[in-house]
C-alpha cells in the first residue's frame, strides 16, 4: 500500500527503518563470543535460542491450573542436555558447518544460472518500471493539489439559460407539452377522502354484518343443542324391535 | 261409512303412526 | 167400539212417530259429533304423519338411507350415493326378529361377507349407528374394489 512505501512519504513523514521484532533476539547473537568457530557459534545460538524461548513460556504457563514448576524446569533441564547432544551430533558430522561453506561444486548448473540470471533481470526492469510510476505518481498528485487549490480560489457564478436553447432536442416539443401529473393526481385529493370514508363505512357494516353472523350461529347453535336434547328424551330404547313387532 | 272411517282412524292410531314415529327414531338413533 | 178402537190406536202410532222421531234425532246428532271427531282426529293424524314424513324423507336424503317395514315383518334397509359414478344405486339387507326374538340380517344385495359379523355385534350392543355406518362402508370398499 501507498503508505507503506516509504519513497512516496515526504521527508518528515518518512518512516525509519522497521524496530526489530524483540530486541532481546540480538543479544543472543552478540552474547556468543566470535572467537568460537562458525559451527559451534550456530550450536550455542540454537541452544541460547532454546533457553530464551523457556524463559518467555514461564510465566504464561504460571498462571495456568495444575503447573508444577518444579516439573517444567526439570522437562526443560532435560530438554536442554538433549538439545546439546543434537546439536553436538549436527557438529561433529560436519552438519552446521556446511551452512557456512560456499557450495564446492564449482561446475556450474547452466539452467539455475540462467533463471537466476533471468530473475536479477527481471528485478531490474520491475524496479526500473516501478521508479516511473511512482514519478507519474508524484507527478499527478502535484496536478490535483494545483487544481484543488485552483478550485477553492474560483467563485461559481450562476445564470439562468433559456430553456429552448437549453433543451434543443427533438422531444422538447413533447416535454413542453408534458401534463401536470401531480397537479392532476392532487385534484382528485377529494374523490380519494371521499373513497376513504366509503371504505370506512363498508368496513363498519361488514363488521356489524360478521358480528350477527357469529351471533346468530350461536344462537341457531344453542337452540338446536337445546331441540336435540329434548327430542332425545322421548327416543324409544330400541325402536327398531318395536317397528319389527308392530303388526 | 262411519264405521269405516273409525277403522281407519284406529288403524293410523295404532298402526301407521307408532310405525312412522318409530321409523324417525331409527333415524334419529342412527 | 171400533171407531174408538182406531182413534186409540192412532193415538199411539202417533206417539210411536214422535218417540221414533225423536231417536232419529238423537242418531243423527250422534252420527254428526262422531264424524266431527272422526274428522278432526283424521285432521290431527295427516298433520303428524305429513310431520313424520317430512323427518323421515329428511333423514332419508341426508343419510343416503331408507328404512322400510315390508312384508314378512322385515326391515329392508337402502343405502345410496354408495357408488360415486352411479350415487341412484342401491344397496340393500333386510333385518328381522328369529323365534329367538333376536336380530337376523338377510337377503343382502350385493353379497356382503362381513353381515354376519355386523349381526353379532348389533345383538350385543344394540347400536344400530355403529351397524349401519359399518355396513355402509363394507359396501363402498366393495365398491372402490
Amino acid at each position: 500500500r501507498q503508505s507503506w512505501r516509504r519513497a512516496s512519504m515526504k521527508e518528515t513523514n518518512r518512516r525509519k527503518s522497521l524496530p526489530p521484532f524483540h530486541q532481546g533476539i540480538t543479544e543472543l547473537s552478540r552474547s556468543i563470543s566470535v572467537n568460537l568457530a562458525e559451527s559451534k557459534r550456530l550450536g550455542s545460538l540454537l541452544l541460547s535460542s532454546f533457553q530464551f524461548s523457556v524463559q518467555k513460556l514461564e510465566p504464561f504457563l504460571k498462571d495456568t491450573k495444575d503447573f508444577s514448576l518444579e516439573s517444567f524446569r526439570a522437562k526443560v533441564s532435560s530438554l536442554s542436555e538433549e538439545l546439546k547432544h543434537f546439536t553436538d551430533r549436527l557438529e561433529s558430522d560436519g552438519t552446521l558447518q556446511k551452512c557456512f561453506e560456499s557450495p564446492k561444486e564449482k561446475t556450474s548448473d547452466l539452467c539455475l544460472e540462467t533463471s537466476v540470471a533471468e530473475m536479477k533481470e527481471y528485478i531490474t526492469k520491475f524496479s526500473l518500471e516501478r521508479h516511473t510510476w511512482e514519478q507519474l505518481l508524484m507527478h499527478y498528485q502535484k496536478e490535483a493539489e494545483e487544481i484543488s487549490r485552483q478550485s477553492s480560489e474560483t467563485k461559481i457564478t450562476e445564470f439562468e439559460m433559456e430553456r429552448m436553447t437549453y433543451l434543443g432536442s427533438s422531444q422538447s416539443e413533447l416535454l413542453n407539452t408534458k401534463p401536470d401529473y401531480q397537479k392532476m393526481i392532487q385534484n382528485q385529493d377529494k374523490v380519494f377522502d371521499c373513497m376513504e370514508l366509503v371504505m370506512d363505512e363498508l368496513q363498519g357494516s361488514m363488521k356489524q354484518l360478521h358480528a350477527f353472523m357469529d351471533e346468530s350461529t350461536q344462537c341457531l347453535q344453542k337452540v338446536s343443542v337445546q331441540l336435540g336434547k329434548r327430542s332425545l328424551q322421548q327416543l324409544d330404547r330400541s325402536p327398531a324391535r318395536k317397528l319389527l313387532k308392530l303388526q | 261409512e262411519l264405521r269405516g272411517q273409525e277403522r281407519a282412524l284406529d288403524e293410523d292410531t295404532t298402526v301407521t303412526i307408532p310405525a312412522a314415529v318409530y321409523v324417525a327414531q331409527l333415524y334419529r338413533r342412527v | 167400539d171400533n171407531l174408538l178402537k182406531l182413534i186409540a190406536e192412532v193415538k199411539d202410532k202417533k206417539q210411536e212417530v214422535e218417540v221414533l222421531t225423536a231417536n232419529i234425532q238423537d242418531l243423527k246428532e250422534e252420527y254428526a259429533k262422531k264424524k266431527e271427531t272422526i274428522s278432526a282426529a283424521n285432521k290431527a293424524n295427516e298433520e303428524k304423519l305429513k310431520r313424520l314424513q317430512k323427518s323421515a324423507d329428511l333423514y332419508k336424503d341426508r343419510l343416503g338411507l331408507e328404512i322400510r317395514k315390508i312384508y314378512g315383518d322385515k326391515l329392508q334397509f337402502i343405502f345410496t350415493n354408495i357408488d360415486p359414478k352411479h350415487p341412484e344405486t342401491p344397496y340393500m339387507f333386510s333385518l328381522r326378529l328369529n323365534e329367538a326374538r333376536d336380530y337376523e340380517v338377510s337377503d343382502s344385495a350385493p353379497y356382503l361377507e362381513h353381515l354376519a359379523e355386523f349381526q353379532e355385534n348389533v345383538r350385543k350392543t344394540n347400536n344400530f349407528s355403529a351397524f349401519l355406518a359399518n355396513v355402509r362402508k363394507t359396501f363402498t370398499t366393495m365398491v372402490s374394489k
